[in-house]
């Protein structure tokens, strides 16, 4: 996505 | 998802909830570190930032809104509606020796040099030591209320099943984020001797009592 890769973890 | 991160954010869930009732029901933050509360909330707002730009499931968000209102919530609880409970005495671990370290650290120990990457690893190294003015706190008091001893427990649980969901990541989805496992690692360590005394202690009915 446009802020870098996400993270999917909490 | 896995069965063991489930587990994990259900026992941190339960941790939260644990803390809110003992403050709300004993209108009290008697044992409690409020530094420990205001290192979780930057631990969230530092982590949950990409709340509204980068959505991965309805469960992800609701937990992330959970977060950072109870976190932020028991912040307000502890220093305005029940400061006169909270016990500034004994909660005088110097965080400032935790936020520069963890700080630094993130700036150059990081996927990725970006803002956002920076603010994850920045919440991720300090959500491991945040837990140590609590800790401070109980190991000066010497002893904990039961339901204390039971929301650390819930708590320092909750990384440690998110261990077994890295365990399992990295066998069944090739998955592993080193930063998150260290961490991690370090994070549920430093909960080794309560989890003792809370074994071999709090699950006799006793109270636990931190040898003098």
């Amino acid at each position: 996505n446009i802020f870098g890769d996400s993270h999917d973890e909490l | 998802m896995n069965i063991f991160r489930l587990a994990g954010d259900l026992s941190h869930l339960a941790a939260i909830i644990i803390l809110l009732i003992k403050i709300w029901k004993t209108r009290s933050c008697a044992g409690i570190s409020g530094r420990s509360q205001v290192l979780f909330a930057i631990v969230f707002i530092t982590r949950y930032l990409d709340l509204f730009t980068n959505f991965i499931s309805a469960y992800n968000t609701a937990m992330k809104v959970f977060f950072l209102g109870s976190s932020i919530g028991t912040v307000y609880l502890m220093y305005l509606k029940f400061k006169a409970t909270y016990d500034h005495n004994h909660d005088t671990f110097r965080i400032e020796f935790l936020l520069l370290p963890t700080a630094l650290l993130s700036l150059v120990l990081n996927h990725e040099f970006s803002v956002m990457e920076i603010l994850w690893t920045f919440s991720i190294y300090l959500e491991s030591v945040a837990i140590l003015p609590q800790l401070f706190m109980v190991s000066k008091t010497g002893e904990a209320e039961s339901i204390t001893s039971h929301y650390l427990f819930a708590l320092g649980s909750y990384r440690g099943l998110y261990i077994l969901n890295w365990i399992y990541r990295y066998y069944f989805e090739g998955f592993y984020d080193i930063i998150a496992i260290v961490a991690g690692c370090v994070q549920t360590i430093l909960y080794c001797d309560f989890f003792y005394l809370y074994i071999t202690k709090v699950l006799k009915g006793k109270k636990l009592q931190l040898p003098a």
